[in-house]
């Protein structure tokens, strides 16, 4: 463990549990977009499928709470708060990104069997994840600023993860290429959203996409 | 037998 993967867990835990306040607080998810949160329960569980193989205990912990919070998130968009979730707006085709990602992972892969692939799959799948919504905050053309705050802590989380790659890959000569390769895919997909955050949300502005 | 990858990370 370094202080990179630790900050980046944290700023992901933190962003799930922004994601979950807000629904919560405001008993309304405008403006979430729930096909992401259902790319994002798929990618934990075909991640965490290990769960039996004790790591440690932070590891067990912190997967058992992303499982529960990614269902719990669903759960709220899709069943508790539905009257409020924006069919109109979330319109991404899903099935874009799970396919490949699917095809890909078979292609591409450390390990041709089935745990291995499907990890392979959730890092695919991670990576894309949030297209959803951010498709969704272009299409609306705004982001009330507790999104924005749940978009900068999930984006930062992978952007510090890859600090953590190059700290393990100076001081333990560990890597993986796949995970690599996907989080910085995933990163560069939150750099327009990031420049936004910092020009815009962190001046007391609303996040407003250049309609 | 490829010794199987452990994913140590989240």
């Amino acid at each position: 463990m370094n202080i990179f993967r630790l900050v980046g867990d944290l700023s992901h835990l933190l962003a799930i549990i922004i994601l979950l306040l807000k629904i919560w607080k405001t008993r309304s998810c405008a403006g979430i977009s729930g096909k992401s949160q259902i790319l994002f329960a798929i990618v934990y569980t075909s991640r965490y499928l290990d769960l039996p193989n004790f790591v440690s205990m932070y590891n067990t912990l912190m997967k058992i709470v992303f499982i529960a919070a990614s269902y719990a998130t669903v759960y709220l968009i899709y069943m508790k708060f539905k009257a409020t979730y924006d069919h109109n707006h979330d319109t991404f085709r899903v099935e874009f990104l799970v396919l490949p990602s699917f095809v890909l992972a078979l292609l591409i892969n450390h390990d041709f069997t089935v745990l291995e692939v499907l990890w392979t799959f959730s890092i695919y799948m991670e990576s894309v994840a949030i297209l959803p919504q951010l498709f969704m905050v272009s299409k609306t053309g705004e982001a009330e600023s507790i999104t924005s705050h749940y978009l900068f802590a999930l984006g930062s989380y992978r952007a510090l993860y890859i600090l953590n790659w190059i700290y393990r890959y100076t001081t333990e000569d560990h890597y993986d290429l796949i995970a690599i390769v996907a989080g910085i895919v995933q990163t560069v997909l939150y750099c327009d959203f990031f420049y936004l955050y910092i020009t815009k949300v962190l001046k007391g502005k609303k996040l407003q996409l250049p309609a | 037998q490829v010794e199987e990858p452990d994913h140590d990370e989240l």
